[in-house]
C-alpha cells in the first residue's frame, strides 16, 4: 500500500521535527 | 496535571513555528525553520503536509496538536 508508505516516511519525518523542537526547548532556556 | 502541561508545550512549539503571532502556520512559516532546526525546508515540507490534516495551506493549533500527540502517543513500534 503506497499510502502507508507515505504514512511511514511522514512518521519519521514528524519524529524528528518534534525532537528537534523539544531538544531546541531545552537547550535554548 | 499532565495533560495542561502537555498542551502548554504544543503551545510553545507552535508559537515557534507561528513567529509573527497569526493563530496559524503556513507553509512559508515552516519553512523559515529550517535556520533554526536541523531539517532541511523538504523535510520541513512534508511535517507541513503530514500536519496540514484538511491540506488548505494553514497550521491550526488543533492541527499542529493532534500531530503531536499523535507523535507522543501513536508511534507505531515496529
Amino acid at each position: 500500500d503506497p499510502n502507508m508508505k507515505g504514512a511511514a516516511a511522514n512518521e519519521g519525518v514528524l519524529a524528528n521535527f518534534f525532537n528537534s523542537l523539544l531538544s531546541k526547548k531545552t537547550g535554548s532556556p | 496535571g499532565g495533560h495542561t502541561a502537555l498542551l502548554g508545550k504544543t503551545q510553545d512549539f507552535f508559537q515557534i513555528c507561528d513567529t509573527e503571532g497569526k493563530g496559524f502556520v503556513t507553509r512559508r512559516d515552516m519553512q523559515r525553520l529550517c535556520e533554526e532546526l536541523p531539517l532541511s525546508s523538504e523535510d520541513l515540507e512534508d511535517v507541513f503536509d503530514s500536519l496540514d490534516a484538511d491540506g488548505n495551506g494553514y497550521l491550526t493549533l488543533e492541527e499542529f496538536s493532534s500531530g503531536f500527540s499523535e507523535f507522543l502517543f501513536g508511534r507505531r513500534i515496529s
